[in-house]
C-alpha cells in the first residue's frame, strides 16, 4: 500500500530535520506511481504531487519523528478535500422533482434509475420512471422489469421515434398523478457523438430537470475526464453516480472527475441489486485510492 | 548534435505522458521508454521522429501475439465460444457481432442465452437473434445458466451448427460465487463436448484503466481465456491497457468493437492499434 511504501522511504531516518531532498523526491515518486496505478488522471496527478510537495516541505513533516506517516496524512487529507470533503447526496425539495441520468454505454444508468427510485421512495417520495432509451435492444423492457420488481410505474412508448415527445407525454401523465419524483433513463452515448449530445440538450430543455446525474463506471481509466468534461460543458451536470464500487477498482476516476469539473459525486453503486446503493463518502474513497 | 540535449530531456517525458494517458500503466511505460532509450543510444544522430518510430516498433513487438482466428472444434462438433466479462462491457452486443461475422462467412450459428439473471437480458439477445437470423436457445428468467448451456450444446449438435456462441451474465471477478458459476457452465459444456469450450473470450471496455489486469487475471485463472474482445474503441479511450495485458499475461486481443451495430466488429490489427495510440 502507499502508506507502507512511504513509511519505507523514511524508515532509515532517526531524529529530527534529517529529511533530505532525495527522501522527499522518493516519496513524491511513490505518490505519483500509486495514484497512476489507481487510475487518477495524469494531469491531476501532476497537480496533486505539486500540492503535496508544498505541504511536505513545511515544518510539520520536517520536525516529525514519523515523516512517512505525516506525508500519508497530507496525501489522505488532500484527496478527501479534492473529493468534496463531506458526503453530498441528492436531496429532493418540492412536490415535483425530476432527475435525468446520462452517461457512456454500459455504465449502469438503467440500474441506477431503479436504485434511485427505491432510495427516494424510502424517503417518502412517489417515484415514476421514464424509458428514454429507444435504441438499445430491450432497454425499455429492462426498465419495465426493474419497475415491476420494485413496484414503481414505468412510462414507455415502443411506437414513438422521438425521445423528446416521449418525455413530454411522460411528464403529462405524471402531472395527472401524485408522482413526486420523475426519473428519466437515457441511452448510453459517446461524448463525441454530436447528434446524440444534441439530443440530450433537447431533452434537458424539455424536461428541465432538477438534477442531471452522470453515471460513471468506477473502473474507468485516464479517459474519465475526457467524457465528463463534454457532458458537463453541454449539460451542466449536478453530480455523478459512481458505479460498480463493489469490485476492486481503485476508483481514481472519482478524484479526476471532481477535481477537473467540480462535479460532486453524490452516490455510489455497490452491486447489481436495487438496495446496492449508497451515499458517496469521500473519506472511504480516499482510503481506497491510497490502497 | 546541438539538438541532442533537449531531445533526451523533454522527449522522454513527453512520451511518458502520452503513453500513460493511453492507460498502459507506469510499469509498461517504464519498460518501453527504457527499451527505446537503449535503441536510441546506438544511433549516431537522434531526433524526435526517430524516437517515435522506435517506440512504435517496440510497441508492435510487445503486442507479440497475432492470433485473431476463432479456434475450430474437431470434425463433427460445433465450435463452442463463450463470451465472458465484467458487467456492461459489451458481451451481448459482441455475441451478436460475432454471429453476424460468422453468418457472413456462410457458417451455421446457434446462440445460448446464459444470462438468466439480469432483467431483460434474454429479451435483448432475442432481438439480436431475430436481427441476425440465428437460432436462440433460452429458458425462463431465473433458470440455471448451466442447464441452458447444456440444452444449447444438444441443440447445436442436433442442428449441425458450426458454431455455438454462449452469452453469459456480467459479473465482477471479485465475486467468488459468480466465478464458480462460470466454471460450472464450462464443466457442463466439457461433459458434452470434451474439447469445448474451444474459445473463451473476455470483453474489456476500452475505457477501463488498470483494473482490467486483475479482471483478465482472475477470469483467466478460473477459465483459461483464449482471447480478448476490446470493446467501445470508437470512443476516445485508447485501450492501451491491452499492451500491459499482453506484456504481463500474454493473452491476445482477437477482436475490437467499434460501435453498437452488428457490423461493428473487426479482427485486431496490432499495427493499426499502435498507430491509433498516437492519434
Ligand atoms: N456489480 C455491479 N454491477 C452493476 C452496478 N450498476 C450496474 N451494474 C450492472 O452493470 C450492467 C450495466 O448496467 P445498465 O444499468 O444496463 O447500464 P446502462 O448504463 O443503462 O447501459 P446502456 O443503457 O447500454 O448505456 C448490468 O449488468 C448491471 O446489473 C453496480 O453498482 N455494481
Ligand atoms: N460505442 C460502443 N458501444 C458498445 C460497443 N459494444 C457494446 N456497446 C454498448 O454498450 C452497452 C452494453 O452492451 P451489452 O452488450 O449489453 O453489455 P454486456 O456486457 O452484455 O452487459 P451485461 O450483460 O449487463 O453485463 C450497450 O449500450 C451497447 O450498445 C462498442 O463497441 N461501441
Ligand atoms: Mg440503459
Ligand atoms: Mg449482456
Amino acid at each position: 500500500s502507499l502508506s507502507e511504501k512511504l513509511n519505507s522511504v523514511f524508515k532509515n531516518l532517526r531524529g529530527y530535520g534529517r529529511l533530505s531532498e532525495k527522501n522527499i523526491k522518493d516519496a513524491l515518486r511513490e505518490i505519483k506511481l500509486a495514484l497512476l496505478e489507481a487510475d487518477v488522471n495524469y494531469i491531476v496527478v501532476k497537480e496533486f504531487v505539486e500540492a503535496v510537495k508544498e505541504k511536505a516541505v513545511g515544518s510539520k513533516v520536517l520536525d516529525s519523528i514519523t515523516p512517512g506517516q505525516q506525508i500519508v496524512k497530507i496525501v489522505h487529507d488532500e484527496i478527501v478535500r479534492l473529493m468534496g470533503g463531506t458526503p453530498y447526496p441528492v436531496e429532493l425539495k418540492g412536490k415535483k422533482n425530476r432527475i435525468m441520468l446520462v452517461g457512456l454505454q454500459g455504465s449502469g444508468k438503467t440500474t441506477s434509475a431503479a436504485k434511485l427510485a427505491s432510495y427516494f421512495r424510502k424517503k417518502g417520495f412517489s417515484p415514476f420512471m421514464v424509458a428514454l432509451d429507444i435504441q438499445r435492444p430491450a432497454a425499455m423492457d429492462q426498465l419495465a422489469f426493474l419497475g415491476k420488481q420494485i413496484d414503481v410505474p414505468v412510462y414507455l412508448d415502443k411506437k414513438e421515434k422521438k425521445v423528446v415527445k416521449i418525455a413530454e407525454q411522460a411528464m403529462e401523465k405524471a402531472r395527472q398523478t401524485e408522482v413526486s419524483l420523475e426519473l428519466f433513463d437515457t441511452a448510453g452515448r459517446l461524448h463525441i457523438d454530436d447528434a446524440l449530445m444534441d439530443e440530450l440538450i433537447s431533452l434537458k430543455n424539455t424536461i428541465k430537470p432538477d438534477e442531471i446525474l452522470f453515471v460513471a463506471d468506477s473502473m474507468t481509466g485516464q479517459d474519465a475526464v475526457n467524457s465528463i468534461k463534454v457532458f458537463h460543458d453541454k449539460l451542466s451536470l449536478t453530480g455523478v453516480i459512481l458505479t460498480k464500487i463493489d469490485g476492486d477498482a481503485r476508483g481514481g476516476a472519482a478524484l479526476s472527475i471532481k477535481s477537473t469539473t467540480g462535479c460532486p459525486i453524490r452516490f455510489v453503486g455497490i452491486g447489481e441489486k436495487i438496495n446496492d446503493f449508497d451515499v458517496f463518502y469521500p473519506e472511504r474513497m480516499a482510503s481506497r485510492v491510497l490502497g | 548534435s546541438i539538438f541532442q540535449a533537449s531531445l533526451t530531456d523533454d522527449i522522454y517525458e513527453e512520451v511518458e505522458e502520452l503513453l500513460i494517458q493511453t492507460d498502459m500503466g507506469m510499469d509498461t511505460v517504464t519498460t518501453l521508454v527504457a527499451n527505446v532509450e537503449k535503441q536510441m543510444s546506438r544511433k549516431e544522430k537522434q531526433n524526435s521522429s526517430m524516437v517515435f518510430d522506435s517506440l512504435r516498433q517496440e510497441l508492435i513487438s510487445m503486442i507479440n501475439t497475432h492470433d485473431t482466428a476463432i479456434r475450430k472444434a474437431p470434425a463433427g462438433f460445433p465450435t463452442v465460444v463463450f463470451v465472458v466479462g465484467v458487467n456492461g462491457t459489451g458481451k451481448t452486443t459482441s455475441v451478436a457481432k460475432l454471429a453476424n461475422r460468422l453468418l457472413a462467412d456462410k457458417k451455421k450459428v446457434v446462440l445460448a442465452a446464459c444470462d438468466t439473471f439480469r432483467g431483460a437480458a434474454i429479451e435483448q439477445l432475442e432481438v439480436w437473434a431475430q436481427r441476425t437470423g440465428t437460432y436462440l436457445v433460452k429458458h425462463q428468467h431465473g433458470a440455471d445458466a448451466a442447464a441452458v448451456a447444456f440444452d444449447a450444446v444438444e441443440s447445436a449438435k442436433a442442428r449441425g451448427a458450426d458454431y455455438l456462441l454462449v452469452d453469459t451474465a456480467g459479473r465482477l471477478h471479485t465475486n467468488k460465487n459468480l466465478m464458480e458459476e462460470l466454471k460450472k457452465i464450462k464443466r457442463t459444456v466439457e461433459k458434452r463436448i470434451p474439447s469445448a469450450p474451444h474459445e473463451i473470450l473476455i470483453t474489456i471496455d476500452a475505457v477501463t484503466g488498470q483494473n482490467a489486469v486483475p479482471q483478465v487475471k482472475t477470469f483467466h485463472e478460473a477459465l483459461n481465456l483464449t482471447g480478448i474482445i476490446l470493446t467501445k474503441l470508437d470512443g476516445t479511450a485508447k485501450g492501451g491497457i491491452v499492451v500491459r495485458i499482453q506484456h504481463e499475461l500474454n493473452i491476445p486481443v482477437k477482436f475490437i468493437g467499434i460501435g453498437e451495430s452488428m457490423d461493428d466488429l473487426l479482427p485486431f490489427d496490432s499495427k493499426e492499434f499502435v498507430h491509433a495510440l498516437f492519434e
